[in-house]
């Protein structure tokens, strides 16, 4: 783990007196090589080790007895500060319906985080509408309708001959005449450089106006997470990030590139193909996991 | 990055360094090649950015030269059989449906097994993907046992005289025991039907993945012995650099790659295109 790397790392040097620059850039290193193993996207490993080396001088570990635990809390600290303090909860319109549009890269995971958000809603006392807006993966809408039959909830949607604008636009009709309070758009997955697939959901989001706009990424994402993200985030008003498939093995450095190029929470993480495996992400847990 | 005419120095290495973790080769190939890399511009006397730049692809590509980069599609014994497998949403189904194209479109018979009877809408996904590469398919129930699709469809691959088999499978994280244990079930069941097969086990790898990629490949190649890998979503900005530590580490090769959401998007593996193309 990191914590034991940087303690042996400072353990050698511990006989000859006080912590040298040298042997702070060395520690530094070894956060700076254990973040961009766990994922995290290079430049923001770089503004973030700024960070760190600020708050290390700031708080003169150079004269610290335990420079290697110091520092480790500062890494820590800092991860928190970057991640938020605490879970940030699903954003709620002051007047129904509640609009939640999904969207995000081929195969992350959006259109089982729309059943799972819509079972989690409707156990706590809504009535989601999850609405079909991807008519070009085959069977996509099929695999809603499967999904909202599991979640026991209503679905909608115009086949595969609508255009997925007038999909989202005609789902308020939908909902106000059905009783649904909260409304689940399940978006295609789509490449942030296709100019067209961006600009289909650019008139998504300002024709419907969503109440949030979640982008789903899987949390093996590696260094692309900044590009996708970044680009999302310039042609949509993202206000969070589901990580998906955190009941794997991967780090998840992804979630601190996404959080720092959106500059929005995690809202939730994924952690399992059944509906009930939606968690609220927790920062704490977060940053010891990715510092191993 | 690399302007042309620029003298070697300590900064170069720098840009040299972070545009290969941002391709997501890892911090421990990368560190690898740039020690190459420093070797050679002492022992050959590299000069400038060019030389630089040109070592370095010699030293990625030497790495992938060492596999073996195509398949044989066919078996002299019966059909020629394949498992798809890999990690939820990497493009499996999407791949298998390219594949059965191609294969189609090289006049051989081939069938398909919807051996995902798990996910929602799965075996619809598809089945249209057999009506778009006109080919058939052999499929169960939903929560049907995949191994029995697996075996039903080795048995009507034999029966027809079929020249290529694809099974597809469900999306599955190699740290889940149980369900690696029903891909190697999977596998298992279509070796007793038809010793020698499967013939080919293809991880499916969405490019977008960073170090885990190397677990997946290790996990994967533990459980089923895999054969190659088809790389996806090579069509966006992720460069799929954790194929280096993937050939050099556990010997497997990458076989085609994955360009587009459509039948037609699949290419053979070229090693000299996809090292140019990091740095693109
Ligand atoms: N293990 C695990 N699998 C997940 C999780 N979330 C989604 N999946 C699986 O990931 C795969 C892809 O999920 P989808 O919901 O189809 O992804 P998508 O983003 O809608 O895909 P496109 O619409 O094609 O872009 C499926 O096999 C899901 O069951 C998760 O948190 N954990
Ligand atoms: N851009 C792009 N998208 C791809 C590629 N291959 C697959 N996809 C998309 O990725 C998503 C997931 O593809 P699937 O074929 O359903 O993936 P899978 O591995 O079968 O998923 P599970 O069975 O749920 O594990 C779909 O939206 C595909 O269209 C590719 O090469 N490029
Ligand atoms: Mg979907
Ligand atoms: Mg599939």
């Amino acid at each position: 783990s990191l914590s034991q790397k940087l303690d042996s790392a400072f353990k050698s040097i511990r006989g000859q007196g006080r912590l040298t620059e040298k042997n702070m850039k060395d520690g530094l290193q070894e956060i700076r090589m254990a973040l961009l193993e766990a994922d995290v996207n290079y430049k923001v490993v770089k503004k973030f080790m700024a960070e760190v080396l600020e708050a290390a001088e700031g708080q003169k570990v150079l004269e610290s007895i335990h420079p290697g635990q110091q520092i480790v809390k500062i890494v820590h600290d800092e991860l928190i500060k970057l991640m938020g303090e605490k879970n940030e909860p699903l954003r709620m319109a002051d007047k129904a319906p509640t609009i939640i549009m999904m969207v995000g890269l081929q195969g992350q995971g959006k259109t089982t985080t729309s059943g799972k958000l819509a079972l989690k809603l409707k156990k706590s006392g809504r009535k989601p509408l999850l609405v079909g807006a991807d008519v070009y993966r085959p069977a996509a809408i099929q695999q809603l309708e499967v999904v909202a039959k599991q979640a026991g909830v209503e679905s909608f949607s115009l086949g595969t001959n609508a255009n997925p604008v007038d999909i989202c636009l005609m789902a308020r009709g939908e909902a106000q005449m059905r009783g649904c309070d909260v409304i689940i758009l399940d978006t295609a997955g789509r490449l942030h450089v296709d100019d067209q697939m961006m600009n289909e959901v650019r008139q998504i989001a300002t024709q419907v106006n969503p109440t949030e706009i979640l982008f789903v990424a899987n949390a093996m994402t590696g260094q692309d997470a900044v590009s996708s993200a970044k680009q999302f985030n310039d042609v949509l008003p993202l206000t969070g990030v589901v990580l998906t498939q955190m009941d794997g093995d991967a780090r998840g450095g992804a979630a601190i590139s996404l959080i720092e190029v959106t500059g929005c929470p995690v809202k939730f993480v994924g952690t399992g193909e059944k509906l009930e495996a939606l968690d609220a992400f927790h920062p704490n847990r977060m940053a010891d996991q990715i510092l191993g | 990055k690399i302007v042309t005419g620029r003298s070697i120095d300590d900064a170069m290495f720098d840009d040299l360094e972070e545009t290969l973790i941002a391709s997501d080769m890892g911090v421990e190939t990368t560190l690898s090649i740039v020690d190459e890399l420093r070797d050679r511009v002492k022992s050959d006397k590299l000069k400038n950015a060019e030389d630089l730049y040109g070592a370095l692809k010699d030293a990625l590509r030497k790495r992938l030269a060492e596999g073996d980069h195509t398949i044989n599609w066919t078996s002299n014994n019966g059909p020629h059989i394949t498992l798809i497998a890999g990690v939820n949403g990497s493009g499996k189904t999407t791949t298998t449906g390219k594949l059965a194209a191609k294969l189609a479109g090289e006049n051989r018979k081939v069938l398909l097994g919807a051996a995902d009877t798990f996910r929602a809408a799965a075996v619809e996904q598809l089945m249209i993907w057999s009506d778009r590469a006109k080919v058939d398919i052999i499929k169960h129930g939903e929560g049907a046992d995949p191994a029995s699709v697996a075996f039903d469809a080795t048995d009507a691959a034999l029966a027809r005289n079929v020249d290529n088999l694809l099974i597809d499978t469900a999306g599955r994280l190699h740290t889940k025991v149980n369900l690696m244990e029903e891909l190697k079930k999977i596998q298992r069941v279509v070796q007793k039907r038809h010793p020698g097969a499967p013939h080919e086990v293809l991880l499916v790898l969405d490019a977008t993945t960073g170090q885990n990629g190397l677990v997946q490949a290790r996990q994967f190649t533990e459980a089923l012995h895999v054969t190659g890998i088809i790389l996806t979503k090579l069509d966006g900005t992720a460069k799929g650099g954790m194929a280096f530590a993937i050939q050099q580490q556990l010997g497997i090769s990458i076989k085609y790659i994955g360009v587009g959401e459509g039948i037609d998007d699949l290419q053979p593996f070229d090693p000299d295109e996809f090292v140019d193309a990091l740095f693109e």
